[in-house]
């Protein structure tokens, strides 16, 4: 699912 | 964390110790131009309005708080700070921001992974950031003088998404579960923007002369 992936960039 | 990623942020780190530098000795801020600045200090804004409701490492918040602060700190001395404001090149810093941000805010609303306001914001900064330096190229190109920092500004800023795009790489191959498309695509998009600057860059420097735009 697109939307959980995880935001860890800057 | 891989190399290229850890890279790719002290190259963007690096390019906004010089700007400040810059301006903090030279109390000038002639060929910068503001509109940019705003544009990358809406794009933190906007992206990093996760640090209300998400944690992923200290490294992250503490970057991210320093990306906030000093693009905030920037403007400042652009606009407030006594001699700085005057050196700015108004009449040729006319770059319209709505031309850049309208078209991005319609793309966020249309293609994002969520329709939330978060989310849309998120995806808002991703494309925003991808064309925020168009103000900049455009008063490079007008007022050709480019002194050595705002060259390697914009430099170490091209760099930071070149090694962001082969973070992505090692990415793809490393960890099967992270695919953003539409970072990628962002991304792609925003060293495109580069290549010509980095064409003339290193063309100028491999003659050992200031950078000049034709």
């Amino acid at each position: 699912e697109p939307s959980k992936l995880e935001k860890d960039e800057l | 964390m891989n190399l290229f990623r850890l890279a790719g942020d002290m190259s963007h780190l690096f390019s906004i110790v010089l700007i400040l530098l810059k301006i903090y000795t030279s109390k000038s801020c002639a060929g910068l131009s503001m509109k940019t600045q705003e544009l990358y200090t809406l794009v933190f804004v906007t992206r990093y309005l996760d640090l209300f409701y998400s944690y992923v490492s200290l490294y992250n918040t503490v970057m991210k708080l320093i990306f906030l602060a000093s693009s905030f700190g920037i403007l400042w001395y652009m606009r407030y700070h006594k001699q700085v404001k005057q050196t700015y090149d108004r009449e040729q810093d006319t770059f319209r921001h709505y031309i850049l941000v309208v078209p991005c805010a319609v793309l966020a609303l249309i293609v994002n992974n969520e329709l939330s306001v978060t989310e849309v914001l998120w995806t808002f900064s991703i494309y925003l950031e991808a064309v925020a330096i168009l103000p900049q190229l455009v008063l490079l190109q007008r007022t050709k003088n480019v002194d050595n920092l705002t060259g390697q500004y914009i430099f170490f800023l091209g760099a930071y998404r070149a090694l962001y795009i082969l973070n992505w790489i090692y990415r793809y191959w490393t960890e099967p579960k992270y695919r953003q498309y539409l970072v990628w695509a962002a991304g792609l998009v925003q060293t495109g923007l580069y290549a010509d600057f980095f064409y003339y860059y290193l063309k100028s420097w491999q003659a050992g002369e200031k950078l000049r735009l034709p």
